[in-house]
């Protein structure tokens, strides 16, 4: 049996509106200590790994191990259905053919409940390696969601380069071209709007703009980003819940 | 010309 409590909706909304847009159908596994999913989206281009801890949630209980194939497009119609505020149950039992979403708006004494049928979805599980990096870099999601916004019209390829003090972001297109320079600095008042650059190598990695478009639907999970780069390996993008993560792992274009 | 990787170079299935 699995019952899974969000304290509020609008978690596991942000969660799953975070990836929906570039992996469709995803296996959920569901264990004693939390939930994980991973998928591949079509063109094998990026990676979507998932993390919901045990602290994540208001209450949760899984006695067996379970895995939850859903179609997210579905999913997230269901997810519609209930307020932020709302608490959220999934709930199923040990070989279930549907979960069960149980929205409960404590104030009014509101409950609705939805189930959705659940998928034999065939997807293998890659095996991510701790991978080595050369660059490390913290800084505001909505920093780099900006920026990967903006550069991504001129061009359907952006090029990240970090040196020691420098971080730059450019994309060059038949229009015209653009480019946003960052430096590290700490924000004592406000520490979630610094910039924090670890770098053992400088990287020149390219991008394509349409997958960071999908990445940066991830920044309403958190206000920081960690983006760590390498020149060997694809790129790691990370949100941090409160307890868990929602990374994407990104291939590198590289130099025909 | 740069040239989109692929994930399949970097990861194995488990």
């Amino acid at each position: 049996m699995l019952e899974a409590k969000f304290q509020e909706a609008s978690l596991f909304k942000r969660i799953i509106d975070g990836f929906k847009d570039c992996v469709q159908l995803v296996n959920f596994q569901c264990k004693e200590d939390g939930i994980i999913a991973q998928a591949v989206d079509d063109s094998r281009v990026l990676l979507v790994s998932l993390e919901i801890g045990v602290e994540a949630f208001q209450d949760y209980r899984c006695d067996h191990p379970v895995t939850l194939g859903m179609d997210l497009s579905s999913l997230s119609k269901i997810l519609r259905c209930g307020n932020n505020t709302d608490t959220l149950t999934l709930i199923a039992d040990d070989t279930p053919d549907a979960i069960i979403l149980l929205f409960e708006d404590t104030k009014k004494d509101r409950i609705s409940e939805y189930s959705l049928k659940l998928m034999d979805i065939d997807a293998d599980f890659l095996k991510i390696e701790d991978l080595q990096y050369d660059t490390t870099l913290m800084m505001p999601s909505a920093e780099f969601s900006k920026t990967v916004r903006d550069l991504s019209q001129l061009s359907d390829s952006l090029n990240i380069l970090v040196t020691k003090e420098t971080i730059k972001f450019v994309a060059t297109g038949d229009v015209g071209s653009g480019s946003v320079i960052l430096k590290p600095f700490i924000n004592m008042e406000n520490p979630d709007e610094s910039i924090k650059l670890d770098m053992d190598q400088p990287v020149d990695l390219t991008f394509g703009s349409k997958y960071l478009q999908d990445i940066v639907k991830g920044s309403a999970l958190s206000n920081k980003i960690g983006i760590r780069l390498s020149s060997e390996a694809p790129a790691l993008f990370q949100f941090d819940l409160s307890s868990g993560f929602l990374q994407f792992f990104l291939a590198p274009k590289f130099d025909d | 010309k740069f040239k989109q990787t692929s994930l399949n170079r970097f990861f194995s299935k488990a």
